[in-house]
């Protein structure tokens, strides 16, 4: 059986939140190292893979592995009831009709009990190998978010180039077009505020701004976000969360004209 | 308007 035992509700809140207008039917994967989650959009451009490890629960208990087939409405629905700062604990059995979410106030004795009915999903696993990126940037989640909004007001399209004076965003539409440039920047007071470009070679690929606006929404999970390029490959856009679990974004790049 | 690749040819089906 699963039992997993989250301090805050506002996590997976917040999790849920930032997927689920990319992904509605998906596995939550549950063994004993935690609760993974990959899915793609219907159109296969981009994907979304959550790891939360055991680690981040406390206690965390799994036997075998099981999976959860959810409906993300239904589980925001559900998570809708919960207050951010919940004690939220996920139970299921071993061969579960549904899982079972109770959330309870850590200041008062309330306590509320749902159970959501599981779907039998047949998902496309996709094996993503370790890549060694051409360039990895590290900046605020914040700024991410500003340079992605800014840019879809004048273009459905943004070109990342990386070379060693920066890395540039830059759009161009209708009505004109735009760029911001980031240079590496460290801020000793405020390390959150950071830049940090990491470049083995330079890098030039073109995303479409849709999907980068839609992956910003997991911002408030954390503070900083990392871009992670190479030539002919799909993008990475990862939130760190604590305990080594993350949320991870992956857009397969704009080609041809 | 540029096409927009697909992931599956990148990565496989596993």
């Amino acid at each position: 059986m699963l039992e997993a035992r989250l301090e805050q509700a506002n996590l997976l809140k917040k999790v849920v939140d930032a997927i689920k207008d990319l992904v509605q039917d998906c596995n939550f994967d549950c063994n004993d190292s935690g609760i993974a989650l990959q899915a793609m959009d219907n159109s296969h451009v981009a994907l979304v893979s959550m790891m939360l490890k055991s680690e981040s629960f406390s206690p965390f208990r799994c036997d075998r592995n099981i999976a959860l087939g959810i409906n993300l409405t239904s589980l925001t629905k559900v998570l809708r009831c919960a207050a951010n700062e919940d004690i939220l604990t996920l139970k299921a059995e071993d061969a579960p009709d549904v899982v079972n979410l109770v959330f309870e106030s850590a200041e008062s004795d309330r306590l509320s009990e749902y159970d959501i009915k599981l779907m039998d999903i047949d998902q496309e696993h996709l094996g993503i190998p370790e890549t060694e990126y051409a360039a990895t940037i590290s900046m605020p989640s914040a700024e991410f978010q500003k340079i992605c909004r800014d840019l879809m007001a004048l273009s459905e399209s943004v070109s990342i180039e990386c070379t060693k004076e920066g890395v540039k965003f830059a759009c161009s539409g209708d009505i004109g077009s735009g760029s911001v440039t980031l240079r590496s920047h460290t801020n000793v007071e405020k390390p959150q505020l950071n830049v940090e470009i990491d470049l083995s070679e330079p890098v030039a690929l073109t995303f479409s701004l849709k999907y980068l606006v839609n992956f910003c929404k997991a911002s408030g999970l954390s503070e900083q976000v990392r871009l992670c390029l190479s030539n002919e490959v799909p993008l990475l856009v990862e939130y760190a969360l604590s305990n080594n679990s993350y949320l991870r974004f992956y857009l397969a790049p704009k080609i041809g004209d | 308007t540029p096409f927009q690749n697909n992931l599956g040819e990148y990565y496989t089906l596993v």
